[in-house]
């Protein structure tokens, strides 16, 4: 599963994931990336999400929705509304993977329950970062 | 003054550090950098946040070494089926497809989903034909074949199992 988060010059979020999905499924499976609000999601003034791991889990929690709904009914930030969802409430069910998150002032969020996330940011001209397993 | 920002993924799981040689760990770096510096240039050029996040996600597309677009794994029945979204948050505008075959790009299809119809999800051979309708690119079978995901997909089937990518020590039967 790949995908990308961002925000632009005007404060505009987006979210876009895409998946070759898991190995030797069966049944036409659907994992959480296509479903608006499990594995993708973008609002207006809170944060854009795309998620990747074991996606009945993430579908079940429907985790991406969860982070901006935390972060608009309950008011935490995005890096508290993250780390519950992925690292508290999909742990505690089984759910293994992780998100990559932003909001409109540009905080990014890598956050994974797994041992490792191939994952990479840039804020404004700074340097890029990149990783795959846990710093 | 507002920041521009963008991030990328290109998966989660149990990541064997046993088998990632260095050279292998730099090959997966660099192209998540490049990824970055596609979505980047694009909002450094004023230009909006979906798009970067479509031309991003299509540069990870094509590149073979992650489990999407053209490096998808197989399904059970030796194919490759593949699903994508996305969402503009200023719009609240949202496009999605599931279980496409022979897309060459996924997203640009889920991208159609969300400007060209009245619906969000498509799946399946009428997100095909949808596809074929909006002029995307197909591909064959061929273009999709990896050596290394057709022997992941061989031992799956050997086990009959089904997994993630990434994740090659844990199984869901």
């Amino acid at each position: 599963t790949v995908g990308a988060v961002a925000v632009d010059v005007s404060g505009n979020l987006a979210a876009a994931t895409s998946t070759g999905g898991m190995t030797n499924k069966k049944y036409n499976r659907i994992g959480d990336s296509p479903i608006i609000g499990a594995g993708t999601y973008a609002a207006n003034h809170t944060c854009a999400v795309s998620c990747t791991g074991h996606g009945e889990y993430f579908m079940r929690a429907v985790v991406a929705y969860d982070v901006a709904c935390l972060m608009e009914y309950k008011g935490v930030n995005l890096q508290q509304a993250c780390d519950y969802v992925v690292k508290d409430k999909l742990v505690k069910q089984g759910g293994e993977g992780g998100l990559i998150a932003v909001d409109q002032a540009a905080n990014i969020i890598l956050s994974f329950n797994s041992e490792g996330m191939y994952r990479a940011s840039r804020l404004n001209n700074e340097s890029i970062y990149s990783r795959i397993y846990k710093d | 003054m507002q920041k521009i920002a963008i991030a990328v993924h290109g998966g989660a799981g149990t990541i064997l550090r046993s088998a990632m040689s260095p050279e292998k760990e730099r090959h997966y770096l660099n192209a998540l950098e490049s990824a970055v510096k596609v979505g980047h240039h694009i909002l450094a050029s004023g230009r909006t946040a979906l798009e970067a996040v479509i031309k991003t996600v299509q540069y990870l597309e094509d590149e073979p070494i992650f489990n999407a677009g053209k490096g998808s794994v197989f399904t059970h029945e030796g194919h490759h089926e593949m699903d994508a979204a996305v969402m503009c948050g200023q719009t609240l505008t949202a496009g999605a497809v599931a279980g496409v075959r022979q897309v060459r790009n996924p997203i640009l299809l889920a991208d159609e989903v969300r400007m060209q119809s009245e619906h969000v999800l498509l799946s399946g051979a009428g997100a095909e034909e949808f596809g074929r309708e909006r002029g995307l690119i197909f591909e064959p079978d061929s273009y999709f074949y990896d050596e290394y995901r057709y022997q992941q997909w061989l031992e799956a089937q050997r086990t009959d199992t089904v997994t993630l990518d990434h994740t090659e020590d844990r199984k869901f039967g």
